[in-house]
């Protein structure tokens, strides 16, 4: 049968090469 | 061994008043052994019932709301794990550290790794360039015991997260450990984000599988915890133990045992300030197992086809801080096309009966995500709007009625790095109803 009702589906692409690299690993604010 | 018991435990930390004032030394290992002590009683069930393995979350020992004075009286010293050093054994060799001495007897007395999330201290000279003014730098740390009591890995968290209780290390480190039962690689919470360690130490190290503590606030429609960490583990094809901690009142909850193909167990609770133990039974080398999720061409597909009549009536709508292009699903079944700059996205659906109370879009963003503009998202999402108004298209919805019969969406992402998200109703993931294929469809299954 027919799955359950779905609220969300996605494909969630990281594309690291086009990050921006300001901040070194700390980060100040919340996203 | 071909597969091993593995454990996660979601654990309602015991947090400390809050203070202006460092606490003593004492008072501050009273609270963590009562952490520990929670701890300790879990640790003993994982192993009564064969766990090889156990994951405690972030933060786990003391919580999070620190000052870079409050949380000192908490950290210790925690040395590089060549030393090889049994704190059990050996509890004043590295000078004051507790906590290290119990967590190592926990592993040892009970014959099973230990993932514990504690606070490092390292000395620095005051006049370096980046030496704090207290003359420490204070790390958030994950440390491991194996089953004698040795430390045999310690990684300190890159990513931080409004921590400003921690440093950040000079640069990030890939810690991997080796067993009979597997490679493993770790990191921690907001480091799953970014390609340094997370992806390096499975595309370069090829561990097998990774140890997560984390403290993991849940954000929908894309980033709540099960739906996020299941979908990496799909998309990174490894297996992802995640110990997150679990706090209602900061949406902090969603653990779980995944595997590259499905979740193996997953806990969800926002009605409970209970703990949670996880088991699951897992392949030791998800690589050589059969059939091992092949390499997926994410955008074979949609770039080979004809883009679907784009819809007049396209909009723009928010998903937290970033403007999407969404298009609505206005028929129970079709085919529409979205598209933002070079990303466009595909969807065929069917939906079982057309909910007259709910509307469906179908979203594309491509571009650097939210307020901090560092990390290059790009999504293709079909989500539930939180009501029939299209201005709420993008705000957290928590429950649905509309099934879908079939749907395939797919997009021409310029990344290899594309993690498949499916959250059902009530926040639920659906383990085996879904896959993807290797010219990058996202397809139901049933």
């Amino acid at each position: 049968g027919s799955s359950e009702p779905i609220l969300t589906l996605s494909l969630f692409g990281r594309w690291y090469a086009k990050d921006s690299h300001s901040i070194p690993g700390g980060t100040s604010n919340l996203s | 061994l071909d597969t091993f018991i593995a454990a996660v435990y979601e654990h309602a930390v015991i947090l400390p008043n809050e203070t202006e004032t460092p606490v003593s030394q004492e008072d501050a290992l009273l609270l963590m052994n009562k952490n520990i002590d929670i701890l300790e009683k879990i640790i003993k069930q994982a192993a009564e019932k064969g766990a090889q393995i156990i994951v405690t979350p972030e933060d786990a020992l003391y919580g999070w709301k620190f000052t870079r004075e409050t949380i000192f009286p908490y950290l210790e010293d925690i040395p590089d794990p060549q030393v090889a050093w049994i704190p059990c054994e050996d509890p004043h060799r590295f000078g004051r550290t507790p906590v290290q001495a119990r967590l190592s007897c926990l592993a040892k007395n009970n014959s099973i790794y230990v993932l514990a999330n504690i606070g490092d201290k390292k000395p620095c000279h005051s006049h370096g360039s980046r030496c704090p003014s207290n003359g420490y730098y204070q790390y958030n740390t994950n440390v491991v015991y194996d089953t004698e009591g040795k430390l045999v890995a310690r990684y300190h968290k890159y990513h931080l997260y409004s921590e400003r209780q921690f440093d950040v290390p000079e640069k990030p480190e890939l810690v991997t450990f080796n067993t009979t039962f597997g490679k493993f690689g770790i990191f921690t919470c907001f480091d799953i984000l970014f390609h340094d360690p997370a992806v390096t130490l499975v595309k370069d190290f090829y561990v097998d599988t990774i140890l997560f503590p984390t403290a993991w606030m849940n954000v929908l429609p894309l980033l709540t915890a099960i739906e996020f960490h299941s979908a990496w583990a799909m998309g990174m094809r490894v297996n992802l133990l995640v110990a997150n901690t679990h706090h209602v009142h900061l949406n902090m909850t969603g653990s779980g045992i995944y595997a590259p193909h499905s979740p193996k167990e997953y806990h969800y609770d926002m009605e409970t300030e209970l703990g949670k133990l996880l088991l699951s039974e897992v392949d030791a080398h998800p690589r050589n197992s059969s059939p091992y999720p092949m390499a997926v061409n994410w955008s074979a597909y949609a770039t080979s086809i004809k883009p679907f009549p784009v819809q007049k009536n396209s909009f723009q709508g928010f998903i937290s801080r970033d403007v999407f292009n969404f298009t609505e699903l206005f028929e129970n079944a079709g085919n529409l096309t979205i598209c933002q700059k070079d990303l466009c996205c595909h969807l065929s659906y069917r939906m079982l009966r057309k909910e007259e109370s709910e509307v469906y879009v179908l979203g594309a963003f491509t571009g650097l995500h939210g307020r901090r503009r560092r990390e290059y998202w790009q999504v293709c999402t079909m989500l539930k709007c939180k009501t029939t108004n299209l201005t709420t298209c993008g705000r957290p919805a928590e429950t649905a009625l509309t099934r879908f019969d079939m749907f395939s969406l797919s997009g021409t992402f310029g990344t290899e790095y594309v993690f498949p998200e499916v959250l059902l109703t009530k926040i639920q993931l659906s383990p085996g109803k879904f896959e993807v294929l290797k010219d990058g469809r996202l397809v139901n299954k049933n």
